[in-house]
């Protein structure tokens, strides 16, 4: 799941 | 991690490292914004709040440091160094950018995937940066004379969003295929604030001639 909401991005 | 996100961050810490280098070689701020600056510490402050709590990997947590660190160095050059604080230009530096901090808190506590601390707090920072080069772009309508260093500087910090918008088309199609409209529409708003900025700084390069915005 926190794959997917862009939060492992900048 | 995709060649896209790669890029643009590579871009965004291009461009801190270049004004940071800036203020130190030529020990001013001139034609800089410490409004969209300040700004920028406030975004990274409420999107790596996570920093300590969750670790994606070294160069995610890394970045997050530079970042942090290299933006509120850019704010203490500003605010107190001795000599650059000097060639600050105050009244020029005139946006009211806490009337971008509060209408973007609010607009994050309605508009949010989940009523969270952290989320709340992540959303906020993706629509205040959205608009926190806002400031930045009014000072150099006001500026006569833009240097190479400060519209370079405005061009990677534009430049870097719109590879984040092609990270976003990649990571759909090769992930999950999960729409994501909070980053989304926030990166896109980004990069469109800086589109009028974007055509005059390519055609002064082209023409070889002195950056120029239209006031």
């Amino acid at each position: 799941q926190a794959k997917t909401d862009l939060k492992d991005e900048l | 991690m995709n060649a896209f996100r790669l890029a643009g961050d590579m871009t965004h810490l291009l461009s801190i490292i270049l004004l940071l280098l800036k203020i130190r070689a030529t020990k001013s701020c001139a034609g800089i914004s410490l409004k969209t600056q300040e700004l920028y510490v406030i975004v990274f402050m409420s999107r790596y709040l996570d920093l300590f709590r969750t670790y994606y990997s070294l160069y995610n947590s890394l970045m997050k440091i530079i970042f942090l660190g290299t933006s509120m160095c850019i704010v203490w050059y500003m605010r107190s160094h001795k000599v650059v604080r000097q060639t600050y230009n105050n009244d020029e530096d005139t946006f009211r950018h806490f009337f971008l901090v509060l209408p973007c808190f609010v607009l994050a506590l309605l508009v949010h995937r989940n009523f969270t601390f952290i989320e709340i707090l992540w959303t906020f920072s993706l629509y205040l940066e959205s608009v926190a080069i806002l400031p930045q772009l009014v000072l150099l309508q006001k500026s006569s004379n833009i240097d190479n260093l400060t519209g370079t500087y405005v061009f990677l910090l534009g430049a870097y969003r719109g590879l984040y918008l092609f990270n976003w088309v990649y990571r759909f199609f090769t992930e999950n295929h999960r729409v994501r409209w909070i980053p989304w529409l926030s990166g896109l708003i980004q990069t469109a604030i800086y589109t009028d900025f974007f055509y005059y700084y390519i055609r002064s390069w082209k023409n070889r001639e002195k950056l120029k915005l239209p006031a």
